[in-house]
């Protein structure tokens, strides 16, 4: 993609694939996903079903608000609520053969946007940084 | 900003104000740091000392890998834990007279980039999205 015009990028030119994406299933205790989500670092990721269509996102703050109580973080409630009942699924998606623009868009304010295919199935995500990587290859043409 | 061309902006006219940003202090507990992450959303935030100036940066995934235990989380750590001796002091930083490209740089691997005086006195941050919002504007101008 280095020496293709801004203009003529597409979505697929610079996601990451959905064999790189770590991600949680809908059925996982918030355990798991707070582990998942602890140990890769990232701050939220996908949550698909067991046909690997997207179902929605789940981040580390969502998790905790869910424990939080009066007095402390109460994380024996981890193990009791599934990922499905505390996701977010008002979140937008993105096709392989959508422009760069359409990307620039969506990840104004999501810090990245979950590639799906027509009939929902998970395809990887786009991210700020690759987004930001070919302005700045861009920029220095 | 919508009229100023791209290469003519500086971090100042991009940046959120110090006053606008949450921050912690250096001697804070992890406890108080977890809490104003959970209650703001955000996954990272900068750290300062007594005198306001930017000392590193703190996020939710630091403070959950220093109480993970084998078994569990181990969150009676918390308040025995400084911010001081876990947050990250290895950051970027730019100056509000910097220029826009120099910005785009620094965000390529950082979510937001904090902004300093000569003496080190915290200013403000860059976030990526008002850099996005910034580009959207330009592309359309
Ligand atoms: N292990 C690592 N190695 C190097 N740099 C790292 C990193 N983890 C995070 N970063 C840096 O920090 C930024 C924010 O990560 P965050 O986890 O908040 O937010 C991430 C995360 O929620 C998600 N994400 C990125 N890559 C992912 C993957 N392979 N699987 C699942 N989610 C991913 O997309 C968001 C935006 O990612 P983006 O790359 O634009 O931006 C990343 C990247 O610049
Ligand atoms: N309360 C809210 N209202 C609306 N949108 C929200 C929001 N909280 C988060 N977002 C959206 O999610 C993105 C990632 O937020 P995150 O907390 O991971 O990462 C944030 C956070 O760590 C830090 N940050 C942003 N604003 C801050 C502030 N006022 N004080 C302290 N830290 C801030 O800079 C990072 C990048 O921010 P950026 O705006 O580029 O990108 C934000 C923004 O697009």
């Amino acid at each position: 993609t280095q020496d293709k015009h801004l203009l003529d990028i597409t979505v697929s030119d610079l996601m990451i694939p959905s064999e790189k994406v770590a991600h949680v299933q809908i059925n996982n205790p918030l355990e798991h996903a707070l582990l998942v989500l602890v140990k890769s670092g990232y701050s939220a990721v996908p949550v698909l079903d067991p046909a690997y269509k997207l179902k929605g996102i789940i981040g580390k703050t969502v998790i905790l608000n869910e424990i939080l109580g009066l007095e402390r973080f109460e994380f024996e409630k981890l193990s009791d609520i599934a990922v499905q009942e505390v996701m977010r699924t008002d979140i937008p998606t993105l096709s392989t053969d959508d422009m760069f623009v359409d990307g620039l868009k969506a990840l104004i304010d999501f810090p990245f946007v979950c590639v799906v295919d027509k009939e929902g199935y998970f395809d990887g995500i786009l991210t700020r940084r690759a987004l930001l990587k070919q302005i700045r290859s861009d920029y220095y043409a």
